[in-house]
This record gives structure tokens, C-alpha cells and sequence, in this order.
């Protein structure tokens, strides 16, 4: 049992480590409380973002740990592969920045598990290779496909 | 095993003439104003996969899933189809396209459909757990979610390291 | 006791009616469940969107809930008249026509009482009276106040 | 009464060297990269009026709250001042602007001042109180907050109403 943790925690630490410093520039890890007893310790979701010092995932800012929890949640990919992801305005808290860094990871990754996810910023709608727009009529939903590259315009009347 | 098409029929806001999406097996990127249905798309997916929880699906109890935009008559249902490629046989299943349909009536009770056929749904949820296709699982982020993961405590982010194994 | 309530739930009810209505177009009101038994029964905050059915606010969605709160929070205003205001982010999951029209009434009510908002849009930025940016220099948050009109670029490195 | 003046020494990312905001009496906007200081800004602003719950402070316990970024020295302290302006008297202190600060030191005691003179927490929570000034009401909504109002138990909303009489 031990062994089979031990085994899929470095998978997971591993890819955390190259996903956190393709998004952020920084480095993110994972440690053991009591390497001891793992069972009835803690993990620590460790990050540094540049030039900061190292802190817990718990004690950054709104937007640092969006993107600590999604670097986490992709790495997780490695030991779990699970065939689809259904992600729903997970970028709202990210300055410009980081927006631009996650739409690209996630356009690359979309190469290897489809991803559907509902966004209202341009950027990222900018890479999609589908765009699905719902819209309202008579407090009915409907949905149009656009060709990526169309340019929409959310409709207000 | 990624998703081919989605159809939606008379699901929370979305009316009974069938909605119907084809997916692309990229970055499918879903848009529009405030409360036109975005969300309830994210819901009729995990809602087909067996999601039973009404929190999880943002109502206070099932039969709120059924459309209340049309007429009122009796007998009402809410269905949901989704169709898999499953060129690589990741679902236990002999064919290139597997479909999975559920369909709730008014009294709360619920039907499950595969490639047709109805079928229990403790089965298909043991079809679905060999193809690693889940409602619930860490690939799912619901809105106003995504700080989630960073907030839990060590315990409890050891316990999803080992929930994955 | 009872007629304190009803005075002060009439004017909250009030001014929900004319704010709401001012930024949405529709209406929203607030029902008392059982008008014999105030003190313990509930109250509904119900919601009814251009072109859509009455519904109570809890099973809008997001953007909805938002912008509901909203109206609801400075509504209370019209009983307990609080001096100032502490916003964070509270513009994450509006679409752009809501996020104008909340802009445009937060800037109205800051002629009344003082808001202090955190925000990363533009069209909140652009109707601000005074801007602060914040930026890191090696792992210290720093300050600096623009003039209103002034270009700002989040700076990125 | 409006707040004319905030500053900050060695509180969260704010280091030791003392940081001073003059605040407008309209709509004041704080922006900036993710991670850059923003939400220190308003819970600088709630430390300030008597906050004490490190939850809402975003930190596991007070003491954290004092800037892990300067010279690991002993008697580290971190203190928030807010400059009112009271020319309308709402404060009933006879001073046409009122200052109150916090200063907390490693040992999580906090001491409260008023005009510069030492003064109880418990006289200073009454005064404010009077001028409506509050850093927990409904005035103060914390980053991914905003939609908790309209999610609220009927119950719930009973009861704000009450507490707002
Ligand atoms: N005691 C402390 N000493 C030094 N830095 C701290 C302390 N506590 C928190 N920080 C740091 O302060 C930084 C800024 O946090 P804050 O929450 O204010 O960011 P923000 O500008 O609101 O960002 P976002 O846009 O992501 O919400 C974080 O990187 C955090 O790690
Ligand atoms: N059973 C139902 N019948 C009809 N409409 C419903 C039902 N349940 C919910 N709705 C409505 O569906 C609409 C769309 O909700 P949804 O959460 O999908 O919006 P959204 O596009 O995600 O918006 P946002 O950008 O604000 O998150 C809401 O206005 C809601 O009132
Ligand atoms: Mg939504
Ligand atoms: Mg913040």
C-alpha cells in the first residue's frame, strides 16, 4: 500500500513541477507531513511563485491558487487519465497574464483530453477549436456553433 | 473515449424540441451572456452520468431539472443523450459509438439507456468506471469552484492522492 | 416589534424594486412566507429577468445571483445607511453588458457613500474617481495612485 | 465619515517601510497582477476596525498576519492606521478628523488607539458602532463572496433583515 501511494505521489509531484513552471515561471511541489506515518499525515501543495518566497497553496491570493489548483488538477492526469474535462469559468479571478498562460496550456493539452469549458473572456475564447454560444429566446436557452476565428459579439438587447 | 455529441431535451432551461452539439475532441469553448445556459450544459453532462445529488446540480430537489418553460401537462420528462467514440474500445462495449441516455420523469425516478437499450444503473456505472469516465471526479470544476483544491486541509489532500490510485 | 419590521422590510423592499429594475430592466421583490408568523418564517428574494419567469434568487444562475445580491446589498442602504463600502472582485462572472450597468450604478452610489473596490476589468476601471495599482518588487506589495484617464497595463514581466 | 488616508507597516505583503493610500471620497478602484497586494488592502482596512477572526483575514492564525517578508527580528509588529474624516461629527469624538490604529505584535496581542491616545477595544467597537462604521456587515464582501447573499435559506433572510434594525 505504501509503495503504490509512494509510486503515484511522485508521478503526480513530477508532472506539478513541470505544469506549475510552464504556467508561472515559479515552482510548485508536494511534501509528505510524516513520511513516517503517511496515512495519517498531510500533503503540502508547496508553491513559489517568482520572486516570492515558498508558501502553502492554502495561504496565497485568490488568483495564485486558481492556478495552483489547476497545475495540481492536470498533474493528476499522470496516474489518472480521465478521458474529458468539464471546466466552468475556472479563469474569472486571473489578471491578463495568467489568463494568456492558462489558455495556452490548455489549448495544448486539449491535444491529448478533450476539454469543455465555459469562459467570458476573450482570450480564451481566441483558442478554442469549437465555440458554442447560448443565448436566450423567450426564457428558452438555445446554442449556435461558431467557426473559430468568427467574431462574436455577446448580444444584449 | 472522447464526447461526440450532446443532446438536451427539455433539461432546466433548455425547451423539448431537441439541442443538439457536436464536439470537437479539442478545446470546446462554450459563451454567452449571464443565465442563458451555459452552466445548465456543464449539468445535463453530469446529470447523464449518474450525478444524483440536487445541490450538485444547483436545485433543491430532482424533478426541478425538468424544464418548467413549457406547457404544464402531466407526464413531463427531462432527457439527456450523450454519444461516445469508442473507436478504441475504452468502454467495454462492442461498437464504434456508444450512447448513453437517461431520462427523468416528474416523480424523480430515472431511466438509463445504453446504445438504446435500458439498462440498470449500478451496471452502467461499472461500464463507465473501466472507461475512467466519471461525473464527479477531479476533471469536473464547477462554477465559482476552482480555489477549492489550493483550500483543503493536508488531510484531506492526501486522502484525494490516494482516492486516485 | 412586529411593526418595526414591516417598516424597515418595506423600505428595503423598496429600493430592491428601483435598483434592481435599474439594472436589469426586470423586477425583483421580497415575499415574506408566512405574513403571520414573521419570526419563524422566511423570507424570499424573487428574481424575474427580462423575458423570463419569476423565480427566487437561489436558483438563478451566477451572473444572476450576482447581480441580485447587489441590488439587495445596497438596498439596505435605504435603512442602515453604512459610510463606505469594501468590494473584492465582485464583477468576476458578469457578462460585459451587466458589468457596464453594475459600473455605471457603483459609480452613481460613490456620490453617496465611499467604495473601495477591488477589481481586474477595465469598464470598472475606467469610472473610478481613483485609481491604486499594485504591483510586486521582490515579494513586497507596492502602491501607486493614477489619475482617472490615465492608460494602465497591468504590468507583466 | 470617509476614510481619507490608510497606512500600512509590515502588514501581510506590505513590508515594514510604512505604505500610505489617500482615498477619495467617490469610487476608489484597486487593480493589479494576481498575487500583487490587492485583498492585503482590504483586509488591512477589517484588521484595522477590530477584526479577529484569522479566517476572515484569510490566515491560519493572527500572528501571521505580520510580513514574513522583512528581517526575521524579535518584536516584529504590524500596524494599520485609517485617518476619518469626521467634520460632520458621525464619529462622536470632537475632532474634525479621527485616527484609529491597530498594531499587533508576535504574541497576538493587538493594542487599539483613537486620536493617538491608547484606548480598549471594547470603547472603540461602541464608538464606531455609533457611526455605523463596521467591518463585518454587508457592507464588506471578500473575494468569491458576492453570490453567497442570493444563496441564503429563506430563514437566513429573515434574519438579516432583523439584524440591519
Ligand atoms: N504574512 C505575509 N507576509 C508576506 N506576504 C504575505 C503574507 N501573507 C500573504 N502574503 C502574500 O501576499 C500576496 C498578495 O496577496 P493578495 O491576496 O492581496 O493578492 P491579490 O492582489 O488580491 O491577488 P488576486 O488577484 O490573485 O486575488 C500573496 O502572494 C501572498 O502569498
Ligand atoms: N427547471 C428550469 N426550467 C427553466 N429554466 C431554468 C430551470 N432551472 C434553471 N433555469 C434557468 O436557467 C437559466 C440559465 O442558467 P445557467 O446557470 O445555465 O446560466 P449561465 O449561462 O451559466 O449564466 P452565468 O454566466 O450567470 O453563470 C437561469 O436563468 C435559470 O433561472
Ligand atoms: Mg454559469
Ligand atoms: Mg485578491
Amino acid at each position: 500500500k505504501r509503495r503504490v501511494f509512494i509510486n503515484s505521489f511522485e508521478k503526480v509531484d513530477k508532472e506539478l513541477r513541470t505544469i506549475f513552471n510552464k504556467l508561472t515561471g515559479g515552482s510548485a511541489w508536494l511534501e509528505i507531513e510524516d513520511p513516517n506515518d503517511i496515512f495519517s499525515s498531510g500533503i503540502f501543495l508547496m508553491t513559489q511563485f517568482p520572486d516570492k518566497a515558498p508558501r502553502e497553496s492554502t495561504s496565497t491570493s485568490g488568483g495564485e491558487k486558481t492556478i495552483t489548483a489547476l497545475a495540481f488538477i492536470l498533474s493528476i492526469q499522470s496516474v489518472y487519465p480521465s478521458p474529458f474535462y468539464l471546466f466552468d469559468e475556472i479563469d474569472a479571478h486571473l489578471d491578463a497574464v495568467n489568463l494568456e498562460r492558462l489558455a495556452e496550456l490548455l489549448k495544448e493539452r486539449s491535444k491529448r483530453s478533450q476539454i469543455i469549458l465555459v469562459t467570458l473572456r476573450p482570450p480564451m475564447i481566441a483558442r478554442a477549436s469549437a465555440i458554442y454560444g447560448t443565448y436566450n429566446e423567450d426564457s428558452i436557452s438555445k446554442v449556435v456553433r461558431y467557426k473559430p476565428g468568427v467574431e462574436i459579439v455577446v448580444r444584449s438587447s | 473515449t472522447l464526447i461526440k455529441r450532446l443532446e438536451i431535451h427539455n433539461f432546466k432551461s433548455f425547451e423539448s424540441k431537441r439541442v443538439s452539439l457536436q464536439l470537437d475532441g479539442g478545446l470546446n469553448v462554450i459563451t454567452g451572456p449571464n443565465g442563458s445556459g451555459k452552466s445548465n450544459i456543464i449539468d445535463s453532462i453530469r446529470f447523464c452520468l449518474g450525478e444524483n445529488s440536487p445541490k450538485a446540480l444547483r436545485v433543491s430537489r430532482l424533478s426541478s431539472l425538468i424544464s418548467d418553460t413549457g406547457p404544464k401537462t402531466d407526464g413531463r420528462s427531462a432527457k439527456v443523450t450523450m454519444l461516445f467514440d469508442n473507436s478504441r474500445r475504452a468502454i467495454p462495449v462492442d461498437s464504434d459509438t456508444v450512447s448513453i441516455s437517461r431520462e427523468l420523469k416528474e416523480n424523480g425516478e430515472s431511466t438509463y439507456f445504453l446504445n438504446g437499450k435500458r439498462v440498470q444503473k449500478g451496471s452502467l456505472s461499472e461500464i463507465l468506471d473501466l472507461a475512467l469516465i466519471s461525473s464527479e471526479g477531479l476533471n469536473v470544476i464547477p462554477q465559482g469552484m476552482v480555489t477549492r483544491i489550493s483550500e483543503l486541509l493536508p488531510d484531506e489532500k492526501r486522502r484525494l492522492i490516494e482516492s486516485i490510485i
